[in-house]
């Protein structure tokens, strides 16, 4: 069976509102190591990679292997019953119906308990094989929200071209252009704004501004964002979150003339 | 004109 505790279900929440615009059913692939989850949206563009590991939780315990198939917008109708304080527990058999999601407030007496039916999902795992990024930008997470809302405006699609001059995301649409060019800064009072741009080789590469703004929805789970590139190959967006574990989106460029 | 890729033309299935 599975029983993982969370200290604040504001986690769980703000991973699922982040994912749940993007991707409709998915499984919670559960064992030993913690809760995954992948799933690409219905376009095939992009890839939702999520990594709990056990040590998030405290208490973790899983047997055996479990998939837990669930619709994202009925989970989300359950954690809204859920404050952000909460404590929250998620259980389910080893060959579940549903799952058991139960909040208890740190600081009164209440306790809530809702199930959820479970779907049978047949989704199909894709390999991610581990790639040496030829640039990986670590930038603020609101920083990169906002340059993906601002250009939105001008344009469907930002080029993305890191040299060792920095990082610039440029668009070019109906009205007009727009540019945003970021230099490596580092700030020793305020570590959250530093930009750090590690570059093997220079990149340019072509996304879809639609899934990044998507992607950014994510924003409040992480301070800073990593964007990794490398040409020819899909865009990681990637949201670190505590104990090592993480929320990934892939996207695929766009290429040719 | 760009043309928008596929994920599942960079990762294959396992």
């Amino acid at each position: 069976m599975l029983e993982a505790r969370l200290e604040q279900a504001e986690l769980l929440k703000k991973v699922v509102d982040a994912i749940k615009d993007l991707v409709q059913d998915c499984n919670f692939d559960c064992n030993d190591s913690g809760v995954a989850l992948q799933a690409m949206d219905n376009s095939h563009v992009a890839l939702v990679s999520m990594m709990l590991k056990s040590e998030a939780f405290s208490p973790f315990r899983c047997d055996r292997n479990i998939a837990l198939g669930i619709n994202l917008s009925s989970l989300t109708k359950v954690l809204r019953c859920a404050q952000n304080n909460d404590i929250l527990t998620v259980k389910a058999e080893d060959a579940p119906d549903v799952v058991n999601l139960m909040f208890e407030s740190s600081d009164s007496d209440r306790l809530s308990e809702y199930d959820i039916k479970l779907m049978d999902i047949d989704q199909e795992h894709l390999g991610i094989p581990e790639t040496e990024y030829a640039a990986t930008v670590t930038m603020p997470s609101p920083e990169f929200q906002r340059i993906c809302r601002d250009l939105s405006a001008l344009s469907e699609s930002v080029s993305i071209e890191c040299t060792k001059e920095g990082v610039k995301f440029a668009c070019n649409g109906d009205i007009g252009s727009g540019a945003v060019t970021l230099r490596s800064h580092s700030d020793v009072e305020n570590p959250d704004q530093n930009i750090k741009i590690d570059l093997t080789e220079p990149v340019a590469l072509t996304f879809s501004l639609k899934y990044l703004s998507n992607f950014c929805k994510a924003s409040g789970l992480a301070k800073s964002v990593n964007i990794c590139l490398s040409n020819e190959v899909p865009l990681l967006v990637e949201y670190g979150l505590a104990a090592n574990s993480y929320l990934r989106f892939y996207l695929a460029p766009k290429i040719g003339d | 004109q760009k043309k928008q890729q596929s994920i599942s033309s960079f990762f294959a299935p396992k």
